[in-house]
Order: C-alpha cells, then sequence, then structure tokens
C-alpha cells in the first residue's frame, strides 16, 4: 500500500 | 513453519557448511534469511552445492507428521529431483516422503520438463538479494557499534505476547528506541493522540542504543516473524533510522532473521 516502503529500497539486489 | 508463512516456495542452497534459505515476500516488504550450520545437524554431508527448490508450504505438511522424537533424514542424490525426508528409519513404521522439488540448480542444459520450466519463471523472485545490511548484523554477542543505531534483546515470548495483543488494536506499530526506554506503542487514528497504554516493559529486555530511532511498521508482519520465537529464548530487534528493522532469534545450530521494510513518513 502506498505508505509503506519496500525491501528494494533498502537492499541492493545483484 | 515460520517461513512458510512468509513466502511458499523458496531455495535452501546447501553447501558442506550450512544450509541457508533467504527470501522475500511476495510483497517485497518482508526478507526472511535462515542458516542452520553442519554441526547442527546429528550428520551431515554435502558433496556438491546446490539448491534445493522446496514448496514450504508443503513441506511443512510432512514435516508435521513427524514426532518431537523422531529423527528426520534429509536427502537428495546428485542429479535427483526430489528431497527425501525419513523419519527414524529404525521404528517398525518407516515412512520416507519423496518430495518434488520446485526447482533444482541443474545448468541451463540439461532439458526441463514443463514443470521446472514454470518454476524457472519464479526464480527471479528467489535471486539471492545482497543484503546490503548482512554484514552489518552480527547476531552474536558483540554489539555492531557502525552497525544498527539500536538494539534492544527481549525475551521472545514476550515480544510474541506484546505483537499479537497489540495486532488485536491496530495494524501499525510505532517502535520506538531511546536510552533507558523502547516504546512499542499502537498508533491510533492521526485525529487522537498517540496511545499511551504503552505495554509495561518486561523484564530481561537490554537496550543498546547509539542513537535515538523511531519507526513504525506493520503488526501483521511482526506477528509472522514471532512465530520463530519457539526457537530461540530471545530476540533481537535492530534498529536505525533509514534501514529494515531487524527480527533476530539465534539458536545453537543457526539462526533466523527477518526484515521488515517501515512504513512511510514517520
Amino acid at each position: 500500500n502506498s505508505n509503506q516502503f519496500q525491501l528494494d529500497h533498502f537492499f541492493s539486489s545483484p | 513453519k515460520s517461513c512458510s508463512i512468509l513466502v511458499t516456495d523458496a531455495n535452501f542452497e546447501c553447501n558442506e557448511e550450512n544450509i541457508m534459505l533467504q527470501a522475500m515476500d511476495n510483497s517485497h516488504i518482508a526478507l526472511v534469511s535462515v542458516e542452520i550450520g553442519a554441526p547442527g545437524f546429528t550428520s551431515y554431508r554435502c558433496d556438491r552445492t546446490m539448491p534445493l527448490g522446496v514448496d514450504l508450504t508443503s513441506l511443512t505438511k510432512v514435516l508435521r507428521c513427524a514426532k518431537d522424537e523422531n529423527i528426520c533424514t534429509l536427502k537428495a542424490a546428485d542429479e535427483a529431483d526430489v528431497l527425501n525426508l525419513v523419519y527414524d528409519a529404525k521404528s517398525a513404521f518407516f515412512s520416507p516422503f519423496f518430495f518434488a522439488f520446485m526447482w533444482h540448480g541443474r545448468d541451463a542444459s540439461s532439458p526441463f520438463p514443463p514443470f521446472f520450466l514454470l518454476c524457472s519463471a519464479l526464480l527471479p523472485l528467489f535471486i539471492h538479494l545482497n543484503i546490503s545490511l548482512s554484514s552489518q548484523t552480527p547476531i552474536t554477542s558483540s554489539w555492531p557499534e557502525t552497525k544498527y543505531d539500536t538494539r534492544v534483546t527481549l525475551p521472545s515470548a514476550e515480544f510474541t505476547r506484546i505483537v499479537r495483543d497489540l495486532s488485536q488494536l491496530g495494524e501499525h506499530v510505532r517502535i520506538e528506541v531511546s536510552k533507558e526506554v523502547v516504546r512499542i506503542s499502537k498508533l491510533k487514528a492521526k485525529s487522537s493522540a498517540e496511545d499511551e497504554d504503552n505495554d509495561s516493559i518486561p523484564t530481561g529486555v537490554v537496550i543498546e542504543m547509539n542513537q535515538h530511532v523511531s519507526l513504525t511498521f506493520s503488526l501483521k508482519y511482526l506477528v509472522n516473524f514471532s512465530k520463530s520465537g519457539s526457537l530461540s529464548g530471545e530476540v533481537q530487534l535492530l534498529m536505525s533510522n533509514d534501514v529494515p528493522l531487524l527480527v533476530a532469534y539465534d539458536f545453537t545450530q543457526g539462526y533466523i532473521r527477518c526484515y521488515l521494510a517501515p512504513k512511510i513518513g514517520d
């Protein structure tokens, strides 16, 4: 939902 | 079991040191990372590093057939596409379970039956993320100086109780850590002030803090994470203001680490 970060925002995927 | 609540299929990466699993839920809000070290098994042999792609829901069902006193043996032959679970081969009731792999790390050359092609479509979900935090989470006794701003250690049963109780009252929770106090409080609708009925912080809470943090999380995920509570007497909550929360359960054979992205806009 709109006011929730996703992990991709924080983790660097390869 | 606690992983299967978050992710339905995942790769168990087996190598000679350990078995690891790392997977995000479909919404990419939570990630679970599990390691079980070889010493944690009565006997352990892995001749070749290989991923065992398993449907965790089915695996949980099969494992539920085991009794506490059973010894469970997991076997996967080199070119097999099944995971074989045997409980207590000695006992009268010999229960071999053969378990279709979701995904077997064969090289791309070997012909994949359609089922594998379907699964390979799922693979991108399971590509291991380089958790930039992973090096920052020495879940050992040493306090990670420059890693997280705070670490709160509390009895896992208390954490389970707190998040379960709060989840009856609301969907989100603010976790705020200052020098002496951890505030785990339910967020009321914006109109009313923040709830004052904090859970009284139980004994056995250790707060290590380099900097005050305050983040808001979805309780649904915290309740899921707390299902791992039976594995360890205590749980560690590691937080910094601009990174996902890490809920870490250490146990003799390894650990379960759960990452949860915060809500936006505190």
